[in-house]
Formats: C-alpha cells, structure tokens, sequence
C-alpha cells in the first residue's frame, strides 16, 4: 500500500 | 493516529502560533524571512486543495483551514501590518530556485499524473526546502532572537516526528510513501545544523549567535 499520504495526514 | 503523527501536528501548530504571536506582540517582523512564509503559503494552498472534495475527519479538515489561515495571516503581517519592520535587505535569497525545479521535479517524479497530484507533489517537494530563505537570513544577520529560533526548532521537530511516524506507519500497517519519506528526510536534514546550535546554546539561555 502506497501513496495514501495525502489523504489523511497533514 | 499515532503519538508521533499527533505530536508532529502540533510542532507544526505551535511553530506557527509562535511566529504570528512573536510580529504581533513585538509589533516587528525583523529577523523574520517573508519569503519562506510566501513559500509556506504557497505550500499548504498547493497541498490543501482537496480540502472540499476530500473529507477525512473534523481533525484533519481544521488543522488544513488553520494552516492556510495563519499562513497568509503571516504573510499579510509582514508584507502589509508592519512592512516597516521587515527585512527587504537581509532577506534575499531567491525563490524562484526553490519553486522551479520543485515544480520540475514534481511533473517528473509523481504517484500519478494528475493535476491535484502533481500539486500534493510539488507542496511537498517544496516544503522540504521552504525554510532555506529563513536560514539564509538568519546566517546573512548571524543571529536569531531566542523566540525565531523556538519557532524554528517547533517547525524542524514537526517533520521529524513525521520521519517516527511514518517509521511506526511502515512497521505497523506495512503503509509508506517514498516522495513524502525522501523529502521529509531532507527537510529534516536542513535543520540539523541548527538543531545543534539551538540545544548547544539556546537552551542553555544564549541567544543563538553564529560564530564570525
């Protein structure tokens, strides 16, 4: 799983 | 969310409250690089654009208005309210050799090629280099007033943080995510010099001086 960085952190 | 995330969150938070409440209660922004909270501001517009087409949490949706808020609060303090105070001659390193090849980089190395990804991509990019014009000036003047660098070791701790977050992120969920890993990393790295000044002598009640 990657690239979800930008959906919940800031 | 872990401990390491949350405390990162709030390093950030109380970095940028330390900054507007140093200009506002000194009615003085010296000392203060108006062009990286240009680039800061640049950086959560850009980052925080799905703000209303992505909805996470109350949490995660505050602490983005919050950020955008106080970052052009900032930025209005120091280009508008006091420009008196400010800086123009010591703060000069040019920004358009952050902006340009973040903004390169961005298009070339992305998780997707899509518009809002590209710009997620280029905030980051651009985040991890954003504190240069500050640091610059501040080894341009060769000082710092103790509560500049409060603010700058809260704002150098905040992606450090991250880094142990994503560290607990990787070993716990198997999550990670190499652009935000790499640039979080140099981010981190740009501080270090100061992190050694700041706990070598502001800690110990000096006021952060760089040596002639």
């Amino acid at each position: 799983q990657v690239a979800d960085t930008k959906k919940d952190e800031l | 969310m872990n401990v390491f995330r949350f405390l990162g969150d709030l390093s950030h938070l109380v970095a940028i409250v330390i900054l507007l409440l140093k200009i506002w209660k000194t009615r003085s922004c010296s000392g203060i690089s108006g062009r990286s909270q240009i680039l800061f501001a640049i950086v959560f517009t850009t980052r925080y654009l799905d703000l209303f087409s992505n909805f996470i949490s109350v949490y995660n949706t505050s602490m983005k208005i919050v950020y955008i808020t106080c970052s052009y609060a900032t930025v209005y303090l120091i280009y508008g309210k006091f420009k008196a105070t400010y800086d123009f001659n010591h703060d000069t390193f040019r920004i358009e050799f952050l902006l340009v090849p973040s903004a390169i980089l961005a298009f070339l190395v992305n998780h997707d090629f899509s518009p809002l990804e590209i710009l997620w991509t280029f905030s980051i990019y651009l985040e991890s280099v954003a504190i240069l014009p500050q640091l610059f000036l501040v080894s341009k003047t060769g000082e710092a007033e103790t509560i500049t660098s409060h603010y700058l070791f809260a704002l150098g701790s905040y992606r450090l943080l991250y880094l142990l977050n994503w560290l607990w992120r990787y070993f716990s969920q198997g999550f990670y995510d190499l652009i935000a890993l790499l640039s979080g990393i140099l981010q981190t790295v740009l501080y270090c010099d100061f992190f050694y000044l700041y706990i070598s002598k502001v800690l110990k009640g000096k006021k952060l001086s760089l040596p002639a």
